[in-house]
């Protein structure tokens, strides 16, 4: 992998979104991969729908909480992904409104990632942003800089945030991955958190995943 | 299992409601734990509820204690007049045998001022002769204004920003020692969620479902470079 990799300046990421009072950070996770992936494998970048998530996806629980890998499915299953534009987030679940003809985006299959952080660097530099699962110990008062928890304090086996991985480097020596939330951007540096890497730190290689697009 | 109403689910203050006395008890027990008598903190106005769940009870009390004088250079470095907590417990009851998951305590004060700022300085020891805690209250009542000016909050009435600044009170301690037990760069602090509790932000904005449940089965991507 190469030594440091930032799709945000490779036109592979869309503005840092705002999941409101609503616990769908996993739709957002699963949209902002899907978004990288369709960029790098059709050659566009669109901002895609959270709500629709929210809304068709019933195996997952809208505000309630989901699961990456159930949303890959049900995009799967539904035939795609509309746009932001075209199926707008509310922030709380409504009847579902998607209809294949506006769907924009399409996923053929999705995948589970390596669990070894170097694996996952090589993954991300060549294929795009990574949808992962963290425990989000501290983030409630995080407000910039790279975040080492002490692993027991953020246990791996304690996870319930769902983010996207958009790249990785080094500050000062200290190796970190840049990580999209979903808070908004006045929340963290823009919108992002900075967590270390090469420590599985918060359980940040547990539940790394990705659509994949033909 | 949801909530039960009714005395359990008390939102008032007053003394505990029959089924909160067991817990809360408990709690205080826990609290004066390895205090001599004399020196022990009294149980002041007690809310909470209760969640079942299979053979449990969770109880989410909050209470005031009230800690006695203090003028034992033997007992405490310095003089410490009559105070009174704010604090949080979370037990767990389960048949019959209690647990403390966990406890926040920070000071606030009982008596109402007369500088006509009422809803921000009366949830902060303001009102105690003991300087470093008027101190303390004054600053933390500055920064929670600047908190509610950056984030553009607004409070429906003044119980619900005493409750709140009392939550943010609480909330920068927790920073500090998040930051304190962290090994990295990271600088933590006021945000916008900073006058949530953490069972607010937790049950809003968190995702359980993550550990709970294994989400499909998916095949295994190829590492990169595997031929």
């Amino acid at each position: 992998a190469p030594p440091e990799w930032d799709w945000r300046k490779n036109g592979a990421v869309t503005k840092v979104k705002d999941q409101g009072m609503c616990g769908s950070c996993w739709a957002f996770s699963v949209t902002g991969n899907v978004e990288g992936q369709w960029f790098l494998n059709r050659g566009t970048l669109l901002s895609l729908s959270e709500q629709e998530l929210l809304d068709c996806d019933k195996m997952d629980k809208a505000c309630m909480g989901g699961l990456p890998s159930n949303a890959y499915s049900a995009i799967k299953n539904l035939g795609g992904l509309e746009t932001e534009d075209d199926y707008s987030y509310q922030g709380h679940m409504q009847a579902c409104n998607f209809s294949a003809e506006k769907a924009k985006v399409y996923i053929n299959d999705s995948v589970e990632l390596s669990q070894n952080e170097q694996k996952l660097a090589a993954w991300l530099a060549k294929k795009g942003p990574i949808s992962v699962a963290i425990n989000a110990f501290g983030m409630q008062f995080y407000r910039h800089g790279i975040a080492h928890p002490l692993r027991p304090l953020c246990s791996p086996w304690l996870i319930d945030h769902a983010v996207l991985i958009v790249g990785y480097g080094n500050r000062s020596e200290v190796p970190f991955w840049a990580i999209k939330n979903s808070w908004g951007t006045d929340w963290g540096e823009k919108g992002y958190y900075y967590l270390h890497r090469g420590s599985g730190s918060c359980g940040v290689n547990t539940m790394a995943s990705s659509a994949v697009v033909n | 299992a949801p909530a039960q109403s009714g005395a359990a689910d008390a939102q008032g203050w007053g003394p505990p409601p029959p089924e909160l006395l067991g817990p809360a008890r408990f709690a205080l027990e826990m609290y004066n734990r390895g205090r001599a008598a004399g020196t022990r903190a009294v149980l002041g106005a007690v809310r909470g509820r209760v969640r079942r769940a299979g053979h449990g009870s969770l109880y989410s009390l909050e209470a005031t204690l009230e800690e006695p004088p203090c003028n034992d250079p033997t007992v405490c470095q310095l003089p410490v007049s009559r105070k009174t907590l704010l604090c949080s417990f979370e037990v767990l009851d389960e048949l019959g045998k209690h647990m403390l998951l966990r406890r926040d305590c920070g000071p606030v004060v009982t008596k109402v001022t007369d500088d006509g700022n009422e809803a921000l300085n009366s949830g902060l020891p303001l009102l105690t002769k003991d300087p470093l805690s008027q101190d303390f209250s004054v600053k933390m009542a500055s920064i929670f204004k600047n908190f509610v000016t950056t984030y553009n909050r607004t409070y429906q009435t003044k119980e619900e920003a005493q409750w709140r600044l009392s939550v943010f009170a609480s909330n920068m301690v927790r920073a500090q020692k998040i930051q304190a037990l962290d090994h990295g760069t990271a600088q933590y602090g006021v945000t916008k969620f900073s006058d949530l509790t953490e069972e607010e932000f937790r049950t809003i904005y968190l995702n359980p479902l993550l550990r709970e449940v294994p989400g499909k089965k998916m095949h295994l991507a190829k590492s990169i470079g595997d031929p």
